[in-house]
Parts: C-alpha cells; structure tokens; sequence
C-alpha cells in the first residue's frame, strides 16, 4: 500500500 | 486602494471555479504586481497559487499591499451573477471591510454592483523551493483531464511514470488495473494539441487522483497543462493563461 504524504513535509512556512 | 478592471468576467469565473473545492477561505494578497493568492487543502495534501498579473487588467491601480481576506464559496455566488462577457472591477479601500465588484456588460446597458464581506484570514505561507524538475511534460489540458477521470474509477491513486519511452499513467485497484501511455507527439498546427516530454532523469511517483480530478476542473482556464516531477517531491500542475497561471502542488504518496 502507500501512505499520502502531508505537503509541510516539503515546504516549510515562510 | 486596490482598484482593477477586468476586461472578461470567465477568467475569474472559471478561476474560481478551479479552488473553490479544494480551498475554502483565502487571502487574496494585492500589490503592484497584480492580485494572489496561495492556499492549501484542509488536509495539507494540495497547495493551490494563484496569479494576475497587473498587467491583465486594465486599468490596474493597487497603492499598497493588501491581504483580502475572502470566502470563496461567496465569492463565487456573487460571480455567479456576472455573465461571462461582462467587464468586473473590484475595488477595495486601504483596510477594507468588503471588497466592490462592478460587473458591465459590453455595450454598458447594465451594471450590477455587489458588495461583499471581507474576513480575516490569518494564512501562513509556505516557501516553495525553486526547483529544476526532472521531467516536465506538455500535453492537452483535455486529454490529462480525460486520463484522471478514466483511471479514477479503477483506483483512488494514479502511479505516473514519466521515461525517455513516454509518460504513463497507470491504476490498479479491486476491479482491475487500467494504463495510458503518452508519447511525444508534435502538432505544428495546433501546439495545444502537442505532447512533449523533456526528461533529465526517469521519474517514478504516485498520486492520489481524488486531488488530481480536483485540479483538471481548471481545463477550461486554458489548452495545455504542464505537470513538473522529480523523484519524492511534490508534482507541480500549472494552467497558464493570457495575464497569470494557477498552479497546483500535491504531494506525493509514499510507499509504507
């Protein structure tokens, strides 16, 4: 299976 | 003050129509470069920019920045009253309690005038690495809207395999599996209707097709879509259109 991934995890707050 | 004219009410019809969904409150940030707007989902799963440029409008004034805060679920019943050929201005005061949209049709028979409720939004903004994708492919904004739709009633997920062989589009789920390949097609007639794919390396990664579908209802907004990958970062989606773009950013999914 796959797991979604949260998009924080990349970019981060400026 | 933020005064701007916009010569076709469809393009922020059908802007609005391309996030409502995935967005439900956003700032629109305004400056002299023009009008936008950066959100994610509720779920932090997809990431929506948004811009126009100053110079798609016209006139464009905006004296300082300012951050309008806007449901857009309102925002789209009040656009719902502005035909698509009609002239919009939107016009705020310097810390503004309602946004003012003017909506004239072409030959100034009737204006309507609407004023909505501002709310304040406290949004962080999250920095978005300039990146160099691997693969960056070109292809009808109808076909990738045709391919998400088809290979979302197999599977919730879409595995994109972008090799110098073509890009491939590839579902499996209880009911079977299902697959579109594309190859670099070139059309000097009509370039929308083109494929390219530049690739630096192969890039492999999976989506959820649940946010993809949500993306491709930005089709209308223009022909082609550009989809930017590189291995284990989050896909970039861009609409340009004449005066700005709307990109959408998903993250991938990992396998556990």
């Amino acid at each position: 299976g796959s797991q979604q991934r949260a998009l924080d995890f990349f970019f981060k707050p400026k | 003050m933020l005064e701007a004219r916009l010569a076709q009410a469809a393009v922020l019809k059908k802007t609005l129509d391309a996030i409502k969904e995935l967005v439900t409150d956003a700032n629109f940030d305004c400056s002299d470069g023009g009008i936008s707007l950066q959100a994610m989902d509720n779920s932090h799963v997809a990431l929506v920019s948004l811009l126009l440029r100053a110079d798609g409008f016209e006139p464009y004034r905006c004296d300082r920045n300012l951050a309008l805060g806007i449901n857009l679920n309102s925002l789209s019943k009040v656009l719902r009253s502005a035909q698509n050929e009609d002239i919009i201005t939107l016009k705020a005061a310097d810390d503004p309690d309602n946004l003012s949209l003017t909506f004239e049709s072409q030959n100034q028979d009737r204006i309507s005038e609407y004023e909505m409720k501002l709310m304040d939004i406290d949004q962080e903004h999250l920095g978005i690495p300039e990146t160099a994708y691997a693969a960056v492919i070109t292809m009808p904004a109808a076909e990738f809207q045709r391919i998400c739709r088809d290979l979302s009633g197999i599977s919730e997920s879409v595995t994109i395999d972008a090799s110098k062989d073509g890009v491939k589009f590839a579902s499996a789920g209880d009911i079977g599996n299902g697959s579109v390949t594309l190859k670099q097609t070139h059309n000097p007639e009509e370039p929308a209707l083109s494929t390219s794919i530049e690739l630096s390396e192969s890039v492999t990664l999976t989506f959820s097709l649940k946010y993809l579908v949500n993306f491709t209802k930005a089709t209308p907004l223009a022909g082609a879509v550009t989809l930017q990958m590189s291995n284990d970062v989050p896909l970039l989606v861009e609409y340009k259109m004449e005066g700005g773009y709307l990109r959408y950013y998903l993250a991938p999914k990992i396998q556990d």
